[in-house]
């Protein structure tokens, strides 16, 4: 850089890589930046990555001077006593904290001498889960100031079963490019966005590369220049700042796919081809003086564009609740023409009132479900209740346990129970744990312009079951520590992902059996896994990183673990706790039960930055602002990470 | 493609070719009591030969119909869909999976075959037969193989089907042929004299790749004398 550019307050930020390497849906990303203090005195260097929620942070190195300081996994409740008295000792800490829908944040700041070079360097690590027919990686990339190299590249390493050529990446980065004449942006193969207040990237060609070759690695980059960073040619900040997203399918030949390393396998199972279930499917909405406003109207407006979506085999119903509940029917009906064009009235019509009864509409949507249910005999049919409230139960009955214990009871384990969460005011938690309890899950539609899309969004993704009653089979005397290997419903897009160990590391061969039911048939779904021959397969790839299916299989089982943690109590809860933070230790994965601390002795004393993980409870409270702002330059170098 | 009738009684096989242009759909067996059809279409080498004679055509594409069921399956050389109804699903040959519906068990072996039975009664056996990809001439193909009928009516027609129910012949007068490493004879059958050569065609049910060779009198001019009528009387114009 000319003498001065790219120097912001004394800090040079020389180079931000971050490398993305993507095994077979696991996804094992590093972030390194270098900085050099070139001004007189000691300046603070602050490094900001926002990751995926679903992300495990697993390492995270300082290197000062050449010297490197190691991340050490350690209980939450360890490293906070650590943390506090550094805090008690009035040095700032910096932060991990919810950032946005999909993103974390993770903060850390380091003060270092006139003179010094820092290197920063987080590893995380996430299972990349497929929905609605594609794999995502996202990265959020806002460096604060023009940084000499930067660099995102993202690999996605195949792995053989057999087949070398099996999984290939089929798409590049898709993210609108920003266009001074588009509001939409125009697409390109590679992108990068930007946002509309910023002037164009001058050369999209220059500022992107797509490497996909026809061997089956495949390798997407994103390298702007100096030039391309600048906000002006004059200026000397940076414009980057948007979401460098890679999306990705595998080419699937079969149904399903084992793979086989160090006694560790994973299943992965997503058949298409298959006839779409008929459903039976209640929408339980929450219509509550809360909800007034944008709220129900972009409720209506995602529910009239749900109703275009309805197939004519399945049948519905709406039930609103407030201080009463109402149905639009007695019964489900089906989704004929002439019924739809009435449930869009119905839906136009919606309007805001009273207080929130969750259990009364949560009851009358499962009997109505439960009726269907008992009627139809042996016809195959998928139930689903879709729940959307935007606040806590106020009315009828308000205890959540009693709330939980009612939904249990009368679901009887029969059907998922989907809950949307609508805004930030609503005990999140218990809608998890109800969703969780009763073979669902919870999504959180935040409060934006695009909600309705969100609803619709999430509709989609449940609204094609291929396959009822899925259970993944494997010999018992073969296989253990298995993760989930039964589900309600396979939905066409998604992905099973099944984690298991082998009992015997010289078992030669074992059999994968996939039983569900499809909307007109019972399908068994075989794999014959050679284990010898997927072994020797991965050792010819082992450059990818050998132990991948091991920290999958991990990563798998303590996420499993944390879900029936939300739900379990007493004694249960304290063995899964014990279970999760043991493998978190043992394979290094900063948790919602572990923190991440790095220590540097410091003249004698310990210095300490940790990294945690906040859980989704940190939605619902205030995160600390406190760090930072009674800064003082201390006299030695000092760093701090904490999660609020 | 060539057809081979075992005789179980005579402990002897018969066998023929049908020599049609591809794209030319056979009615291999059909049962007007039940309903239930197999029709195949043929298809040719990537290059034919120019000569007729020595032009090689295999099934390519094998339809079974149940009315009954509402049932159809078709089968491809990269595909094998059951369409119920107005639902379809749709499988690899490189699946492994096995498919129960209202009686009806369609079980697909990866790379190798798939069973399709009905009840107890009439179980067929669909052999994939895989070429090298980037083979010059040859392609992939089909073999479809009767393997239980005692449940189809005695109605049954078709270039398989009308062989379902019992039938005598007999071989007489062997002599060498105008190939002196094979033998001519005489065949009595339906009342008619052919003129057989005794030769060898391959079941490829249990040994898929190299298949077991069955020893059989072949009957000249797509099976003419030996089958009712003459070949093109099987020629229906679609698989279903």
């Amino acid at each position: 850089l000319p003498e001065g550019e790219g120097v912001v307050n004394g800090i040079e930020v020389y180079s931000t890589k971050i490398s993305c390497k993507v095994t077979s849906r696991f996804a094992h990303n590093v972030v390194t930046t270098r900085a050099v203090n070139r001004a007189d005195a000691a300046k603070e260097v602050s490094f900001d990555v926002a990751l995926p929620k679903t992300a495990f942070i697993t390492n995270f190195t300082l290197t000062i001077d050449g010297v490197t300081y190691p991340g050490n996994i350690k209980e939450k409740e360890v490293a906070k006593q650590q943390y506090e008295k550094a805090v008690s000792q009035g040095r700032t800490a910096g932060l991990v904290k919810a950032s946005g829908r999909k993103l974390e944040k993770f903060t850390v700041s380091v003060n270092v001498a006139a003179g010094s070079k820092v290197t920063f360097e987080l590893t995380y690590e996430e299972l990349l889960k497929r929905r609605k027919g594609k794999y995502e990686m996202y990265l959020k990339v806002q460096p604060k100031q023009l940084v000499k190299h930067f660099e995102v590249r993202g690999t996605r390493c195949p792995v053989g079963s057999g087949s070398p050529a099996g999984s290939r990446l089929l798409c590049g980065v898709q993210a609108p490019l920003w266009d001074p004449g588009s509001p939409v942006g125009s697409r390109l193969p590679c992108g990068f966005r930007l946002p509309s207040s910023s002037r164009p990237v001058r050369s999209a060609q220059e500022a992107e590369q797509v490497h996909v070759p026809p061997r089956p690695q495949g390798h997407v980059s994103f390298k702007p220049s100096l030039e391309h960073q600048r906000s002006c040619p004059t200026c000397a900040d940076t414009l980057l700042n948007g979401d460098f997203i890679i999306t990705y399918d595998v080419n699937r030949e079969s149904p399903a796919n084992v793979q086989v390393v160090n006694g560790y396998f994973v299943h992965f199972f997503a058949p298409h081809g298959l006839p779409v279930v008929p459903k039976n499917v209640v929408f339980v909405i929450d219509i509550s003086g809360s909800m007034a406003g944008r709220k129900i109207e972009q409720t209506r407006d995602a529910l009239l564009k749900i109703l275009d979506d309805i197939k004519e085999e399945d049948y519905l119903n709406f039930i609103l609740f407030s201080t009463g509940v109402t149905t639009w029917k007695d019964t489900l009906v089906q989704a004929t023409p002439e019924n739809l064009q009435q449930a869009r009235e119905f839906v136009k019509n919606i309007n805001d009132e009273g207080m929130t009864n969750m259990n009364g509409g949560l009851m009358r949507g499962i009997g109505m479900l439960n009726e269907a249910w008992d009627g139809q005999g042996a016809a195959r049919r998928s139930s689903i209740i879709i729940l959307l409230t935007d606040g806590d139960a106020n009315y009828g009955e308000s205890r959540t346990d009693k709330i939980q214990e009612n939904v249990r009871n009368a679901i009887g384990g029969k059907f998922p129970l989907y809950n949307l969460g609508f805004g930030n005011n609503l005990n999140y938690n218990f809608l998890e744990r109800l969703a969780l309890e009763n073979h669902g899950l919870a999504r959180r539609i935040y409060e934006d312009s695009d909600a309705h899309l969100q609803l619709q969004g999430f509709y989609e993704e449940v609204a094609n079951p291929l396959l009822m009653g899925v259970e993944m089979e494997y010999p018992e005397n073969a296989i253990q520590d298995l993760t989930q290997n039964n589900y309600k419903n396979f939905y066409d897009g998604s992905e099973i992902v099944v984690a298991g160990r082998l009992l015997d590391q010289d078992l030669n061969s074992f059999k994968a059996d996939v039983k569900g039911h499809g909307a007109v048939n019972d399908l068994t779904f075989t794999e014959e896994v050679d284990v010898k021959e997927l072994e020797k397969a991965f050792e010819e790839q082992s450059y990818i990183f050998g132990n991948y299916i091991e920290r999958l299989w991990a990563y798998l089982t303590i996420e499993q673990l944390l879900d029936q943690r939300k739900k379990a109590q007493g004694e249960e809860k304290e063995n899964l706790t014990a279970k999760a933070l043991g493998l978190s230790l043992k394979y290094n994965f900063v948790t919602p039960l572990t923190s991440m601390v790095v220590t540097k002795p410091e003249d004698g004393e310990s210095q300490t930055a940790i990294a945690d993980k906040p859980g989704e409870e940190a939605n619902t409270v205030t995160p600390s602002m406190a760090y930072l702002t009674n800064y003082q330059p201390p006299q030695t170098p000092y760093y701090y990470v904490d999660g609020d | 493609p060539h057809f081979i009738i075992q005789v179980a009684e005579e402990d002897d096989a018969i066998c023929f070719n049908i020599n049609e242009d591809p794209g030319t759909v056979l009615r291999l067996i059909h049962d007007p009591a039940t309903g239930l059809t197999v029709n195949g279409e043929i298809i040719g080498d990537k290059e034919p030969s120019p000569d007729p004679k020595t032009r090689r055509t295999y099934f390519g594409r094998l339809g079974i119909a149940n009315p009954h069921m509402d049932l159809q399956i078709e089968v491809t050389t990269e595909t094998l869909s059951l369409g119920s109804g107005a639902t379809r699903s749709t499988f690899s040959w490189l699946d492994t999976v096995m498919i129960a519906q209202d009686g009806m068990l369609v079980a697909i072996h990866r790379n190798e075959n798939m069973t399709v039975s009905f009840g107890d009664g009439a179980t067929f056996v669909i052999v994939l037969h895989q070429v090298w990809k980037k083979h010059p001439t040859h392609r992939d193909f089909l073999g479809f193989y009767v393997v239980d009928s005692h449940r189809m009516s005695a109605q049954t027609q078709g270039l398989l089907g009308q062989f379902f129910h019992p039938f005598d012949f007999s071989v007489s007068d062997v002599h060498p042929g105008s190939d002196p490493t094979k033998q001519d004879a005489t065949m009595v059958v339906k009342n008619r004299r052919l003129t057989v050569t005794r030769g060898s065609q391959k079941d490829y049910r249990k040994k898929s790749h190299t298949g077991t060779k069955v020893p059989c009198w072949f009957v000249h001019n797509n099976g003419e004398g030996f089958i009712d009528g003459v070949h093109t009387d099987y020629i229906v114009p679609s698989l279903f």
